[in-house]
């Protein structure tokens, strides 16, 4: 099952629900690939200390062909990573022009068949050639929505993109759900920007709610999931079940 | 003295920024102008509730010749809004290979010389004609910085675009600061990462930092600055003494 965390929105927590998610599956047993399609890296960084060769990097997956899509191990067990590096930012000018250019994810993934029962791909904050590769690569799509005034901008630019690769590349695309990031439990407006999300997703909107938790922005610098990182924080304890809602909507 | 608000990173403090300076300097009594050039029109939408048409917001500005560029009041004093409209996620094509593309802002504004003490410029989180724009009408630029453990990544495409307008079509344009947002006192993470960001930036970060405050999430829903809204608040207070250190660095 490839899974792909976007919304062209920057700073909604696309990465934090990539890593978490990816952990939160890893820990019920499930082999687990985060694949970091982000030349900003934050996935990576967020598992790996040592510097990553652009040749050992998704950017190597997408623009050097031949290569077998490699990946490295993360401290989470069960879980590996495939990192990117900044020369991603320079796939859509090299693959100008290539009618392949939007299956080239596709195609390095389809070599890793039956090695993973989760691929978690975390994507840039654009509409670009890096997000498209990911959404024609995958069966379903994760949408991160921060809870703020200002939430809702942007999303149909973004379901207009999921429509046309439906239409062409990707008839299998669905929307697995929409996960509310940065609640703010104390706010009535919080209140007001849920109720909002859920009219216009209804039952897309997934019922776990990820609330503004500050462990969640520490746990990258220590190279640790959420899990290992504060296992008793609200953060932790709302990806995991954001993992079982997820098991239970693609069983 | 114009000022534009940029970072091409998405949800770092740009609008809330622009939006509270301009009242902030407002409050000092001089006239100011809010230019909101995001197709999203975050900052109109934090100050204006009636529908904008395209022809009456800043995409009349840069694209409709021979328009003299209107603006209308906010509820605050003293502070004028030049509204965007979503319309301007166009200009980018509608200006393609247009030589005097990027001097079309530059043009308008030069149109209301002497109208205004300050006019501080919202834009989007890219590097496109639109943030050019900004550049190239300005005399300074302010740089918020998310007080994040993945802050700094971007920066240096911010500073090469910088450079290169400084080069060519904007001689005169400096960073008047870099001002760190969001910051969490209670983390040492939080500490870490406004040290790292002194390391680089040096005298040029702000002596005030705006940290972590609801209250600014919420005063856009309301049509406020944070100033009506919740005069009490850190948020109120810091983005005050911020108009009070960019009044002393301009002077
Ligand atoms: N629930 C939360 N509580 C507190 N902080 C959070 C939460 N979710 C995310 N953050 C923080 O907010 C910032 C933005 O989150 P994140 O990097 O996950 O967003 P993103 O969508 O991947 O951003 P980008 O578009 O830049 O890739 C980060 O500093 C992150 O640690
Ligand atoms: N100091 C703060 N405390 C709490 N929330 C904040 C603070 N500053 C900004 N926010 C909130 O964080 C979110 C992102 O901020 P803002 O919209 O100002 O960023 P931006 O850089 O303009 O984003 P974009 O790139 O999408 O235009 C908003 O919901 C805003 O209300
Ligand atoms: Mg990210
Ligand atoms: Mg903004």
């Amino acid at each position: 099952m490839i899974i792909t965390i976007a919304n062209q929105k920057g700073g909604v927590g696309k990465t934090t629900t990539a890593i978490n998610l990816a952990s939160a599956l890893a820990l019920t047993r499930k082999r687990v690939l985060l694949v970091d399609l982000d030349p900003q890296a934050n996935s990576t960084m967020s598992y790996i200390q040592d510097d990553v060769q652009a040749d050992a990097s998704t950017y190597a997956w997408l623009c050097e062909e031949g290569t077998a899509p490699s990946f490295v191990d993360t401290p989470v067990a069960g879980l590996s990573l495939a990192p990117a590096h900044l020369a991603l930012a320079r796939v859509e000018q090299q693959l100008q022009g290539d009618l392949e250019a939007p299956y080239r994810l596709k195609d390095a993934l389809s070599q890793l068949k039956g090695q993973f029962d989760f691929v978690i791909i975390d994507t840039p904050p654009t509409l670009g050639l890096l997000t498209v590769n990911a959404m024609v690569a995958s069966q379903q799509l994760i949408i991160p929505i921060q809870s703020s005034y200002f939430a809702m901008e942007g999303t149909d630019d973004l379901l207009d993109t999921v429509e046309k690769i439906k239409k062409r590349t990707n008839p299998n695309l669905e929307i697995l759900g929409v996960v509310v990031t940065m609640y703010d439990r104390r706010t009535v407006l919080g209140k007001d920007i849920l109720d909002q999300i859920r009219d216009v997703f209804g039952q897309k909107v997934f019922k776990t709610v990820i609330t503004r938790n500050v462990r969640l922005e520490e746990s990258p610098a220590y190279k640790e999931s959420i899990f290992s990182f504060a296992p008793k924080s609200s953060g932790a304890q709302q990806y995991l079940k954001l993992g079982r809602e997820v098991l239970k909507r693609v069983s």
